[in-house]
């Protein structure tokens, strides 16, 4: 059973992922097939700025997240921002969109100069989560709960970030039950997409630097 | 423009909440 605070509490994380969205005219962008090399980079760098500045702005509505001591505040944000922009890249692929636009998208990708090595695990991800079929309450809370990670290099007060994503954790386990009675597995394979994240995030600097090479 | 800026600069703008400096 989610008691009433739990229900504000998903509320609140599911309005402020709405709210917070990147700007249309940035996401248009993507979708105008004429592109150099060149302008796809460039494109492709406004939109993880806004990723990170959608995501910030989101954190802040985390009960709990300006009361952490600020450093910390920048090291869960610095070292989760390219996991929670993978998760929102993620829903792109699993929504359904008008049609054609996923495979532009894709191209677009494709033909950036990423690596190849890079490119396929990116993909994967994109399908294993396209298959959970998460609904916007498990999308946002997963997101806060990637961004609540306390284990992050240089966050001091591990202890208080581990009290604002406990309760995260708990109402996501109580929603995939509710959700998703037929399957007793189910939190345990959106956590397991975590720790596919967290390999992606590894390979993310590596990869960023082949791709400024190219 | 923000493109310029490492992740950490523009993590610490939008949490001071001035993204259009």
């Amino acid at each position: 059973e989610i008691t009433k605070e739990q229900q504000a509490l998903m509320k609140l994380i599911v309005d402020a992922y709405n709210r917070h969205q990147i700007p249309q005219d940035v996401a248009k962008k993507l979708l105008q097939e004429q592109y150099s090399a060149e302008e796809n980079f460039l494109l492709l760098t406004e939109m993880a700025t806004s990723q990170v500045q959608v995501l910030v702005e989101f954190t802040k509505n985390i009960p709990g997240f300006l009361a952490l001591d600020h450093e910390d505040q920048i090291a869960l944000l610095k070292s989760s921002a390219v996991e929670a922009m993978f998760l929102r890249s993620a829903q792109v692929f699993s929504k359904k969109m008008p049609s054609g636009h996923t495979e532009v998208l894709e191209e677009r990708i494709r033909k950036s100069g990423i690596s190849e090595e890079f490119i396929t695990p990116m993909f994967n991800f994109y399908k294993s989560i396209g298959e959970l079929q998460m609904t916007q309450e498990e999308q946002a809370l997963l997101t806060a709960i990637t961004i609540l990670t306390p284990d992050r290099p240089y966050v001091k007060d591990h202890q208080a970030v581990e009290k604002l994503q406990e309760p995260m954790l708990d109402v996501l386990r109580k929603l995939c039950v509710l959700q998703h009675p037929q399957e007793p597995q189910y939190f345990a394979r959106l956590l397991g997409r975590l720790t596919e994240l967290r390999t992606l995030n590894h390979y993310h600097s590596e990869m960023l630097s082949s791709w400024r090479m190219n | 423009p923000a493109s310029n800026l490492g992740l950490e600069d523009i993590i610490r703008k939008a949490l001071m909440g001035n993204l259009e400096e």
